[in-house]
């Protein structure tokens, strides 16, 4: 019975562990590189959401202070409040210390309730930070944790295991090829630009006064500016339901159209499996497109485009803080 | 270091909460990146 913002973290499906304090207490973290804040589930905690989740409780860990500030983090899918503290935080073998944390006061609507992570752990720039938090990579840069000062992740396809981020450098055993690099556009988000949008090869021109894409493990599908969906889906010969959803004929899957961007002169093709998803209630099983509008431009009025786990399934992403670039290869 | 993190599926919450048959209404995913928005 609640009126809440829901949105991309409704959708996030790969989780993976951290722990913080001394000794150490183990979380379920949404790793987010469309966000910069570290927050977690706590003891301080005591609203239905956070009693569903696993709580760090400070006064367990010998190495927490707290810092005795407040903070607001608006997230999408519904906006939480907590106080924050430093502690040590390892991630993956990686000890981070006197990292800042927001540890939740209060998860005000309810679909936290259903989350299966016990907080977020953003990836992005320092800039966007609510409360001047400084991100955890920031703090493995600083404190000269890392081979290298980049991250990628691999996005498995289908099971619940064999998906991984890595920190300090890449996996070359989750990519094939070459890895193609292109500069981040604005150190805020992981945001690049994309000069042309092809559906089976050829080229619309919809981008070409340029166009801006934010790379985001913490939204799930494939997002497009509101203007192109109309002929994108009819491109694809979609048909909309009575509850919004794009819906194509099952049978049909392998004669749809492969969508390609191209980013710094290389096209990076989403074939049909990428971006529809077969579904399966009730045992009616039915399939839909996996791609949403956006309404709103990026920052400097280009339209913008979200590359959530639909494009990120299909191409491992590298993340480079030395040279503010992207890289995407082949997954 | 480098370091590998394994990550884990799972149901999302849009999934499990449909089972309850609650339904999430859509919102411009890109809303995201406008936090003032959700200031008030």
């Amino acid at each position: 019975s609640a009126s809440m913002y829901i949105n991309n973290y409704a959708d996030t499906t790969y989780f993976g562990a951290i722990s913080i304090g001394t000794p150490p207490q183990s979380l379920q973290v949404l790793f987010d590189t469309g966000s910069s804040n570290l927050w977690v589930d706590s003891t301080y905690c005591n609203t239905q959401a956070c009693n569903a989740h696993t709580k760090f409780d400070p006064q367990q860990s010998s190495t927490f202070s707290a810092n005795g500030q407040s903070v607001y983090l608006p997230y999408g899918a519904g906006s939480l409040y907590g106080q924050l503290g430093y502690d040590t935080v390892n991630v993956g073998g990686i000890v981070v210390t006197n990292q800042e944390i927001g540890l939740s006061t209060q998860e005000p609507s309810n679909p936290f309730l259903a989350a299966k992570f016990d907080g977020i752990l953003g990836l992005a720039y320092p800039g966007i930070s609510a409360g001047g938090q400084t991100p955890v990579m920031d703090n493995m840069i600083s404190q000269d944790l890392l081979n290298d000062d980049l991250f990628a992740f691999y996005l498995s396809r289908g099971g619940q295991q064999g998906s991984e981020l890595s920190f300090g450098g890449v996996d070359n055993s989750m990519y094939q090829g070459q890895i193609y690099w292109t500069p981040v556009t604005s150190e805020t988000y992981w945001q690049i630009g994309v000069q042309g949008f092809q559906i089976n090869g050829q080229e619309t021109s919809w981008c070409s006064q340029g166009c801006q894409s934010i790379v985001d493990t913490g939204t799930s599908s494939l997002t497009a500016p509101s203007q192109f969906m109309g002929n994108i889906m009819q491109a694809i010969g979609a048909q909309q339901s009575q509850y919004g959803m794009y819906m194509v004929d099952c049978s049909q899957i392998n004669n749809l159209p492969t969508l390609s961007f191209v980013i710094s002169g290389t096209a990076f093709p989403l074939p049909p499996s990428a971006y529809i998803e077969q579904q399966n209630q009730n045992g009616y099983q039915f399939c839909s497109v996996n791609i949403n509008p956006t309404y709103l431009p990026s920052q400097n009025g280009q339209p913008l485009w979200i590359f959530g786990d639909v494009f990120l399934r299909e191409y491992y992403s590298v993340y480079d803080r030395t040279n503010n670039q992207v890289g995407f290869a082949s997954a | 270091l480098k370091v590998k993190i394994p990550l884990q599926k799972h149901k999302s919450m849009r999934e499990t909460l449909g089972e309850k048959g609650i339904k999430i209404p859509y919102q411009d995913p890109a809303l995201k990146y406008y936090p003032e928005q959700f200031a008030g």
